[in-house]
Protein backbone atom coordinates (compact mmCIF):
# COMPACT_ATOMS: atom_id res chain seq x y z
CA UNK A 1 0.00 0.00 0.00
CA UNK A 2 1.22 3.44 -0.67
CA UNK A 3 2.48 5.85 1.95
CA UNK A 4 0.16 9.25 1.79
CA UNK A 5 2.72 11.98 1.36
CA UNK A 6 2.46 13.92 4.51
CA UNK A 7 -0.24 16.45 4.75
CA UNK A 8 2.08 19.91 4.56
CA UNK A 9 -0.76 22.52 3.67
CA UNK A 10 -2.56 24.69 5.91
CA UNK B 1 6.51 25.35 -0.94
CA UNK B 2 6.05 28.10 -3.86
CA UNK B 3 5.27 31.56 -4.56
CA UNK B 4 1.37 30.56 -5.12
CA UNK B 5 0.90 28.91 -1.57
CA UNK B 6 2.75 30.84 0.41
CA UNK B 7 0.89 34.22 -1.32
CA UNK B 8 -2.16 32.38 -0.08
CA UNK B 9 -1.21 31.41 3.22
CA UNK B 10 -0.18 35.53 3.48
CA UNK B 11 -3.71 36.85 2.07
CA UNK B 12 -5.47 33.86 4.38
CA UNK B 13 -3.82 35.69 6.88
CA UNK B 14 -4.15 39.23 6.05
CA UNK B 15 -7.82 38.06 5.92
CA UNK B 16 -8.35 37.50 9.29
CA UNK B 17 -6.18 40.41 10.40
CA UNK B 18 -8.34 42.72 8.68
CA UNK B 19 -11.51 41.26 10.36
CA UNK B 20 -9.88 41.25 13.82
CA UNK B 21 -8.95 45.07 12.78
CA UNK B 22 -12.64 45.91 11.86
CA UNK B 23 -13.84 44.30 15.38
CA UNK B 24 -11.39 45.92 17.45
CA UNK B 25 -11.30 49.55 15.90
CA UNK B 26 -14.67 49.63 15.47
CA UNK B 27 -16.18 48.04 18.10
CA UNK B 28 -18.89 46.58 15.32
CA UNK B 29 -19.14 43.24 13.50
CA UNK B 30 -21.93 44.43 11.94
CA UNK B 31 -21.97 42.63 8.55
CA UNK B 32 -19.91 39.79 9.83
CA UNK B 33 -21.76 36.04 10.13
CA UNK B 34 -21.34 34.60 13.66
CA UNK B 35 -21.83 31.52 11.97
CA UNK B 36 -19.39 31.26 9.16
CA UNK B 37 -16.79 32.66 12.45
CA UNK B 38 -17.81 29.62 14.02
CA UNK B 39 -17.52 27.24 11.36
CA UNK B 40 -13.91 28.43 10.63
CA UNK B 41 -12.90 27.77 14.10
CA UNK B 42 -14.52 24.41 13.77
CA UNK B 43 -12.47 23.87 10.44
CA UNK B 44 -9.06 24.68 11.89
CA UNK B 45 -9.99 22.93 15.36
CA UNK B 46 -10.85 19.92 13.58
CA UNK B 47 -7.87 20.14 10.71
CA UNK B 48 -4.73 20.59 13.09
CA UNK B 49 -5.33 17.80 15.16
CA UNK B 50 -1.79 16.97 14.07
CA UNK B 51 -0.54 19.94 15.13
CA UNK B 52 1.17 17.32 18.13
CA UNK B 53 1.60 14.54 16.15
CA UNK B 54 3.18 15.57 12.77
CA UNK B 55 5.62 18.02 12.45
CA UNK B 56 6.34 19.86 9.36
CA UNK B 57 8.29 23.14 9.89
CA UNK B 58 8.05 25.98 12.39
CA UNK B 59 6.49 27.72 9.56
CA UNK B 60 3.56 25.02 9.66
CA UNK B 61 2.87 24.91 13.47
CA UNK B 62 3.41 28.91 14.16
CA UNK B 63 0.42 29.32 11.35
CA UNK B 64 -1.72 26.73 12.64
CA UNK B 65 -1.41 27.87 16.23
CA UNK B 66 -2.10 31.40 15.01
CA UNK B 67 -5.34 30.00 12.83
CA UNK B 68 -6.78 28.03 16.36
CA UNK B 69 -6.14 31.18 17.89
CA UNK B 70 -7.60 34.07 15.67
CA UNK B 71 -10.20 32.37 14.67
CA UNK B 72 -11.38 31.50 18.59
CA UNK B 73 -10.80 35.18 19.52
CA UNK B 74 -12.98 35.95 17.02
CA UNK B 75 -15.85 33.77 18.02
CA UNK B 76 -15.17 34.68 21.27
CA UNK B 77 -15.36 38.67 20.57
CA UNK B 78 -18.74 38.01 19.07
CA UNK B 79 -20.25 36.36 21.32
CA UNK B 80 -18.72 37.71 24.56
CA UNK B 81 -17.25 41.13 24.07
CA UNK B 82 -20.53 43.68 25.37
CA UNK B 83 -20.31 46.93 22.84
CA UNK B 84 -19.23 43.78 19.53
CA UNK B 85 -22.03 41.65 20.57
CA UNK B 86 -24.47 44.50 20.35
CA UNK B 87 -23.67 45.19 17.09
CA UNK B 88 -23.87 41.39 15.56
CA UNK B 89 -26.82 41.39 13.06
CA UNK B 90 -28.55 38.15 14.71
CA UNK B 91 -32.05 38.52 13.00
CA UNK B 92 -29.97 38.24 9.93
CA UNK B 93 -27.55 36.17 10.47
CA UNK B 94 -30.23 32.89 10.71
CA UNK B 95 -28.68 30.40 8.24
CA UNK B 96 -28.62 26.68 9.80
CA UNK B 97 -24.82 26.30 10.13
CA UNK B 98 -25.43 22.81 12.38
CA UNK B 99 -26.89 21.13 9.68
CA UNK B 100 -23.94 22.05 7.65
CA UNK B 101 -21.72 20.41 10.50
CA UNK B 102 -23.49 17.09 10.01
CA UNK B 103 -23.73 17.06 6.73
CA UNK B 104 -20.07 17.49 6.08
CA UNK B 105 -19.33 14.89 9.00
CA UNK B 106 -21.21 12.13 7.09
CA UNK B 107 -19.20 13.14 3.88
CA UNK B 108 -15.94 12.53 5.66
CA UNK B 109 -17.59 9.27 7.16
CA UNK B 110 -18.04 8.15 3.57
CA UNK B 111 -15.15 10.02 1.36
CA UNK B 112 -12.00 10.26 3.40
CA UNK B 113 -7.79 9.07 2.74
CA UNK B 114 -8.38 6.90 5.94
CA UNK B 115 -10.62 5.40 7.91
CA UNK B 116 -8.65 6.97 10.68
CA UNK B 117 -9.98 9.84 13.89
CA UNK B 118 -7.24 12.21 12.55
CA UNK B 119 -8.02 11.53 9.10
CA UNK B 120 -12.06 11.94 9.06
CA UNK B 121 -11.78 14.90 10.87
CA UNK B 122 -8.98 15.91 8.51
CA UNK B 123 -11.42 15.20 5.50
CA UNK B 124 -14.39 17.14 8.02
CA UNK B 125 -12.65 20.30 7.81
CA UNK B 126 -12.06 20.47 4.25
CA UNK B 127 -15.48 19.96 3.62
CA UNK B 128 -16.66 21.88 6.11
CA UNK B 129 -14.22 24.94 4.82
CA UNK B 130 -15.30 24.76 1.04
CA UNK B 131 -19.07 25.60 2.44
CA UNK B 132 -18.25 28.08 5.71
CA UNK B 133 -18.93 31.05 3.64
CA UNK B 134 -22.85 30.46 3.19
CA UNK B 135 -23.66 32.05 6.34
CA UNK B 136 -21.68 35.29 5.58
CA UNK B 137 -22.86 35.39 1.78
CA UNK B 138 -27.01 34.98 3.34
CA UNK B 139 -26.16 37.99 5.84
CA UNK B 140 -24.63 40.04 2.98
CA UNK B 141 -27.19 39.23 0.97
CA UNK B 142 -30.28 39.84 4.03
CA UNK B 143 -28.26 43.03 4.56
CA UNK B 144 -28.04 44.53 1.32
CA UNK B 145 -25.13 46.26 2.42
CA UNK B 146 -21.25 45.70 2.68
CA UNK B 147 -18.75 48.18 4.51
CA UNK B 148 -15.28 48.84 3.05
CA UNK B 149 -13.66 46.55 5.85
CA UNK B 150 -16.31 43.68 5.53
CA UNK B 151 -15.73 43.54 1.46
CA UNK B 152 -12.17 43.40 1.88
CA UNK B 153 -12.23 40.49 4.32
CA UNK B 154 -13.95 38.57 1.57
CA UNK B 155 -11.95 39.70 -1.38
CA UNK B 156 -8.71 38.09 0.70
CA UNK B 157 -10.66 34.85 1.62
CA UNK B 158 -11.24 34.80 -2.53
CA UNK B 159 -7.50 35.49 -3.22
CA UNK B 160 -6.52 32.98 -0.76
CA UNK B 161 -8.72 29.93 -2.37
CA UNK B 162 -7.23 31.39 -6.30
CA UNK B 163 -4.08 31.62 -4.95
CA UNK B 164 -4.57 27.61 -4.00
CA UNK B 165 -5.79 26.73 -6.72
CA UNK B 166 -3.02 27.98 -8.67
CA UNK B 167 -0.48 26.13 -5.93
CA UNK B 168 -2.23 22.80 -6.84
CA UNK B 169 -1.71 23.35 -10.62
CA UNK B 170 1.68 24.00 -9.96
CA UNK B 171 2.50 21.32 -7.25
CA UNK B 172 0.70 18.88 -9.82
CA UNK B 173 3.01 19.72 -12.37
CA UNK B 174 6.56 19.69 -10.37
CA UNK B 175 5.74 16.87 -8.15
CA UNK B 176 5.77 13.43 -9.12
CA UNK B 177 3.60 11.98 -5.65
CA UNK B 178 1.50 15.33 -5.35
CA UNK B 179 -2.43 13.89 -5.45
CA UNK B 180 -5.14 15.78 -2.87
CA UNK B 181 -8.26 15.71 -4.68
CA UNK B 182 -10.31 15.78 -1.92
CA UNK B 183 -8.34 19.47 -1.23
CA UNK B 184 -8.76 20.41 -4.41
CA UNK B 185 -12.48 19.55 -5.42
CA UNK B 186 -13.38 20.54 -2.63
CA UNK B 187 -10.96 23.93 -3.13
CA UNK B 188 -12.81 24.67 -6.52
CA UNK B 189 -16.45 24.36 -4.61
CA UNK B 190 -14.98 26.75 -1.79
CA UNK B 191 -13.79 29.12 -5.17
CA UNK B 192 -17.00 28.43 -7.10
CA UNK B 193 -18.93 29.72 -3.98
CA UNK B 194 -16.50 32.93 -4.20
CA UNK B 195 -16.71 33.63 -7.54
CA UNK B 196 -20.72 33.71 -7.52
CA UNK B 197 -20.05 36.28 -4.74
CA UNK B 198 -17.46 38.60 -6.70
CA UNK B 199 -19.52 38.81 -9.35
CA UNK B 200 -22.52 40.53 -7.56
CA UNK B 201 -20.01 42.37 -5.85
CA UNK B 202 -18.09 43.43 -8.35
CA UNK B 203 -21.36 44.50 -9.99
CA UNK B 204 -22.83 46.74 -7.27
CA UNK B 205 -19.00 48.02 -7.11
CA UNK B 206 -19.55 49.18 -11.06
CA UNK B 207 -22.97 50.72 -10.93
CA UNK B 208 -22.25 52.45 -7.08
CA UNK B 209 -25.50 50.18 -6.28
CA UNK B 210 -26.08 48.11 -2.66
CA UNK B 211 -25.37 44.46 -3.17
CA UNK B 212 -28.08 42.82 -4.04
CA UNK B 213 -27.23 38.59 -4.38
CA UNK B 214 -30.20 36.53 -5.78
CA UNK B 215 -31.53 33.90 -4.18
Amino acid sequence: ELEPPPKDEL
Amino acid sequence: MNAFRLAGDITHLISILVLLLKIYATKSCSGISLKTQELYAVVFLARYLDLFTDFISVYNSVMKVVFILSSVAIVWCMRRHRAVKRSYDKELDTFRHYYLVGACFVFALLVHEKFTFQEVFWAFSIYLEAVAIIPQLVLLQRSGNVDNLTGQYVFFLGAYRALYILNWIYRYFTEAKFSRWIACISGLVQTALYADFFYYYFLSWKNNAKLNLPA
